[in-house]
């Protein structure tokens, strides 16, 4: 947006169309523009330079005060469960926030919670490996709640700080797999008060509207307590997640920027919303 | 849904007399909330709108008892014609190995979708080679090995080795062993990657596919034109395989794929099984997409 113009409808037109291109929302961006709109005819906004920090601020206020630290526990282990759709970028994710514990100094033990797709143990090994962590898995098809529990007795035992738990990919609409999840959620918190300390629902940023849907559905079945915005490098901008706190409020916690376990960052609220105008 | 929202509105303002052009457009102020929130992009929903717009002040809808209905109609069929054909379905070169390459961002499904084209293949009377041209992802080979065996199909594999190289010398196995119909399974990808993006050209280049499907997640929101123009502009693919359509997505990805690149929808994969995969129905897309 050129800098120093008058407001006319045709900014406000690039703007809305800028913000919903960016997967804010056709209704959430509607809402936003009302406001500015106002805010223009009161006098509060004057010019095109004021229009981009006037939307800015607004978007950036939902933020103050909001707890985007994942929830540790006070005793080790703390538990963290890791899901979302298929391909979403779980895994992967997990290897990353492996890594970061990793690198504080912290003993992390990965549970291989995916015992049905091909080759998932695999891969969740091979990351275990990599970042040297510890990893515990059963056979292809044995029950999911199995290795999450075995993973807590292990983690006890060996006096593991972190444990994170991969579960199968699975679509927010498939009754008995988002029971099979919650089934899991409650084998957790039975071996360990407060377990799972963390739920998190890694959400792919190149998803559109349909985000808001997995985010309340996985959070009837299992309580999420924050979005791992994976595949934040790529043109996508992930402006769901903003859209989607009017009806869910999820605070999204980190953003993947990439395939490696370094492509991690904590989510950057002003960082994010700034790069929404870029 | 959009039906009940758009008879509603265009009763209304029939209500108030004689149609004219601004309340039609008004009428489809619904229509456009309801495309954009099925994500199909916004200019394509722009310009799906201004023909609308240009069909539905015709006398038919403006004389009308149900313009309501009648609008919706011109818009299915707008939205079907954009859409169309109907899949066609997957075609193969007589006698000689065609080469099936299959492209995408991550995790949109191509490796599953790659055993799902080497399953139907083999039902139509094909010997398929399954070629696991990712060596990037940790057990990217290993997974496809294992759904090559679940199949009974035989899969192509190096231990290391570059994707090009490994993809031409999998075209002179199959050659070889009499496998007639060639998938490469290639690793997911950002279209703005450009060493990975040249790494593709050269796959192509080496293997020279009969077709090129670019995969992609019917959750994709806006972004779908973004990757689909890209990968079309570097590649020139045949068609577009939409993946995960057994979820609750409206699919406006569908729509923005094919008016951005013009290439068609061969297929839709409507689950994690590998029997689950469809031809693609416009009509049912639109159905969708509309709610
Ligand atoms: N560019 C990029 N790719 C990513 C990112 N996160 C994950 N990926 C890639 O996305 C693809 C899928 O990642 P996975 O970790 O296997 O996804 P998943 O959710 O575990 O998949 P399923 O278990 O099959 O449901 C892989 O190719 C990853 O390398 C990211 O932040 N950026
Ligand atoms: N529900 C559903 N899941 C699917 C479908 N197609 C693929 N999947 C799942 O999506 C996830 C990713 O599939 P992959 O085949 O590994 O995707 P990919 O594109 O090869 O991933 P990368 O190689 O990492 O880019 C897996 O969990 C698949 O089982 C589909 O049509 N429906
Ligand atoms: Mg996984
Ligand atoms: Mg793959």
């Amino acid at each position: 947006f050129a800098l120093g113009q008058t407001i006319d409808e045709h900014l406000l037109e690039e703007i809305e169309a800028a913000l919903i291109e960016a997967d804010m929302g056709v209704k959430p961006v509607g809402r936003l523009m009302e406001e500015l709109r106002r805010a223009c005819q009161s006098g509060e906004v004057t010019d095109a330079a004021g229009v981009k920090g006037h939307l800015k601020a607004r978007l950036k206020e939902r933020f103050k005060g909001r707890k985007l630290e994942l929830n540790m526990s006070p005793t080790p282990p703390t538990v963290i469960m890791v899901a979302g759709v298929n391909g979403s970028g779980k895994t992967t994710s997990i290897a990353k926030l492996g890594y970061m514990f990793a690198r504080e100094g912290k003993q992390v033990l990965l549970a291989a919670g995916d015992t049905f797709r091909a080759a998932a143990v695999e891969q969740l090994e091979i990351w275990a490996g990599r970042i040297g962590a510890q990893i515990i898995k059963h056979q292809t098809g044995a029950d999911p709640s199995a290795v999450a529990y075995d993973a807590l007795e292990a983690a006890v035992a060996r006096g593991v700080d972190v444990v994170i738990v991969d579960t199968a990919g699975r679509l927010h609409t498939k009754q008995n797999l988002m029971s099979e999840l919650g089934k899991m959620k409650k084998v957790l918190s039975k071996r360990i008060e407060h377990a799972p300390h963390e739920v998190l629902l890694v959400l792919d940023a190149t998803t559109g509207q349909n985000a808001i849907s997995q985010a309340r559905l996985f959070k009837e079945a299992v309580d999420i307590t924050g979005i791992f915005l994976a595949k934040l490098d790529g043109t996508a901008k992930g402006g769901v997640v903003l859209g989607m706190q009017d009806e869910i409020k999820i605070p999204v916690k980190f953003v993947g920027l990439g395939e490696k376990a370094e492509d991690i960052q904590r989510f950057d609220p002003e960082g994010f919303i700034d790069a929404l105008f870029d | 849904s959009i039906t009940k929202s758009l008879e509603t509105v265009f009763d209304r303002l029939r209500g108030k007399g004689r149609l004219t052009r601004e309340n039609i457009q008004e009428g489809l102020r619904e229509v456009r909330t309801a495309l954009l929130e099925a994500d199909v992009n916004y200019k394509v929903v722009k310009d799906l709108i201004q023909r609308v717009t240009e069909k539905a002040v015709g006398e038919e809808v403006l004389q009308s008892v149900t313009p309501g209905q009648q609008v919706i109609k011109i818009i299915y069929d707008e939205l079907v014609g954009l859409m169309g054909p109907v899949g066609q379905p997957l075609t193969f070169q007589e006698g000689n190995p065609t080469v099936i390459m299959l492209v995408g961002l991550h995790g949109c499904g191509k490796t599953t979708t790659a055993a799902k084209l080497a399953k139907l293949a083999l039902s139509k009377g094909r010997k398929p080679l399954l070629v696991a041209a990712d060596v990037q992802r940790p057990a990217a080979v290993e997974q496809l090995k294992i759904l090559g065996k679940q199949l009974g199909i035989p899969v192509y594999s190096e231990n290391g080795g570059q994707p090009p190289l490994l993809c031409e010398k999998a075209v002179e196995h199959a050659i070889k062993n009499g496998q007639n119909t060639i998938v490469l399974d290639t690793a997911g990808r950002l279209h703005i990657d450009e060493e990975l993006m040249s790494e593709l050209r050269e796959i192509k280049e080496r293997t020279k596919p009969h077709v090129i499907l670019f995969v992609c997640d019917a959750m994709t929101g806006q972004d779908a034109v973004n990757s689909a123009k890209e990968f079309n502009s570097q590649l020139e693919f045949d068609g577009a395989i939409l993946t995960k359509l057994d979820g609750d997505t409206r699919g406006g990805a569908a729509l923005s794929v094919k008016a951005v690149t013009g290439k068609p929808i061969r297929y839709v994969g409507v689950g994690e099984k590998l029997e689950m995969l469809e031809e693609f129905y416009p009509d049912r897309m639109a159905s969708r997409i509309l709610g």
